[in-house]
């Protein structure tokens, strides 16, 4: 369904964003 | 945040979608904030589209007003949980790259109000659900491009 979807383009969106969260945290430790 | 951020926030977004359709202003010479954007966004703007690819292949983008409809109830669900950091801010603007790409695949020329109107799009997205954080996190300049410009 598009609801399904559209949950799952979240939860990639949410994954890649993230891993870029985290892996800008390390390189500024 | 005031008019004057929304107006800079929605120039990020119009450079980065340019960026993105290789289409750059002629003269146009972009801020700190552009190029650190265009350089971290890119980065994982090619891991999106192959991420979202499957799940945007059943939607046919082939209108601004398609674009905008599936922009908003995606990022509604992406920010829902609460957690704001500057990954997710930057997934904000990657998507509307993947959108404005496919909006131009499904309409062969796209006009350069569509560009704008997305742009408009992320730029009142990102006002209005991280113009707070973005502000208490040192705003573009200072916070994100700080912590994310090449070392």
């Amino acid at each position: 369904t598009r609801a399904e979807i559209e949950e799952e383009c979240v939860l990639q969106l949410r994954r890649i964003g993230d891993k870029l969260h985290f892996q800008q945290k390390l390189l500024n430790l | 945040m005031t008019g004057c951020e929304f107006e800079f926030t929605r120039e990020l977004a119009q450079d980065y979608l340019q960026h993105v359709l290789r289409a750059p202003q002629p003269g146009s010479s972009p801020s700190e904030a552009s190029r650190v954007l265009r350089s971290v966004a890119s980065s994982v703007q090619n891991e999106v589209e192959r991420r979202l690819e499957p799940c945007l292949d059943n939607f046919n983008v082939a209108s601004v007003e398609t674009a905008r409809a599936i922009f908003s109830r995606v990022m509604e669900q992406e920010f829902g949980d609460g957690v704001v950091n500057w990954g997710r801010v930057v997934t904000v603007f990657a998507f509307g790259g993947v959108l404005t790409k496919r909006l131009l695949r499904e309409r062969a020329a796209l006009d350069p109000d569509a560009c704008k109107q997305i742009s408009h799009l992320i730029a009142e997205f990102v006002v209005s659900h991280t113009g707070e954080w973005i502000r208490q996190n040192g705003g573009w300049e200072h916070g994100f491009v700080k912590k994310f410009e090449p070392r």
